[in-house]
């Protein structure tokens, strides 16, 4: 996974 | 993280600290939309079912679990509790919510980031929190005078999405390839429903008058 793959955000 | 973000959920974090202190203290949701609260429930529960499967941090972590148990510790409290549901709003809390849930699921399914179910679910939150606070919104046209905690409950639940919108600003102009066009229409959207009750309560402020919504 790279970032963009999360949702990093809440 | 960037400042913008940051303040943003601690914003965020301050609307449920005051919402729950109302309860907790007065023992009242008067004023409140339980219809809201269960929709901001549902939010939460869509956005972060990658809680125990994808680990960003400790903060990222900590702040899905405050979330998705204080806007269900509401609920509850709001459903359940003997003297708080005694002073439910109900015949004015009339708003059909369960369309919004529908169309944002529908909207999930043509518009997402990818077809996968934890995307469907989470564009799926991203639209009905932007809609989520309207029961609230004509729950207050409709009962017409806001206490105190209640608009300050509103008032920091709208700001945050605004701290948010910054962040994707500085997101964007910081990093490469960001783009959240979803996050960020539907940000935009989310804070604007809110612009009406900003502008009756920057009126109430500056004449340090009680803050009315005109019916």
């Amino acid at each position: 996974h790279d970032m963009e793959d999360y949702h990093d955000e809440l | 993280m960037n400042i913008f973000r940051l303040a943003g959920d601690m914003t965020h974090l301050l609307s449920i600290l005051v919402l729950l202190l109302k309860i907790y203290a007065t023992k009242s949701c008067s004023g409140i939309s339980r219809k809201t609260q269960e929709l901001y429930a549902i939010v939460f529960v869509a956005r972060y079912l990658d809680l125990f499967t994808d680990f960003i941090s400790v903060y990222n972590t900590f702040m899905k679990v405050v979330f998705i148990a204080s806007s269900l510790a509401i609920v509850w409290c709001m459903r359940f509790h003997p003297m708080v549901r005694r002073s439910y709003d109900r015949e004015l809390d009339t708003f059909r919510h369960y369309f919004l849930v529908g169309a944002s699921f529908a909207l999930a399914l043509i518009l997402h980031e990818k077809f996968t179910v934890q995307e469907i679910f989470w564009a799926f939150s991203i639209y009905l929190e932007a809609v989520a606070i309207l029961p609230q919104l004509v729950l207050l046209q409709r009962s017409g005078n806001v206490d105190n905690l209640t608009g300050q409950y509103i008032f920091f639940l709208g700001a945050y999405r605004a701290f948010y919108i910054l962040n994707w600003i500085y997101r964007y102009l910081t990093e490469p390839h960001f783009t959240r066009w979803i996050a960020c229409v539907s940000g935009v959207v989310q804070t604007a429903l809110y612009a009406d009750f900003f502008y009756y309560y920057f009126i109430s402020w500056k004449n340090n008058s009680k803050l009315k919504l005109p019916a």
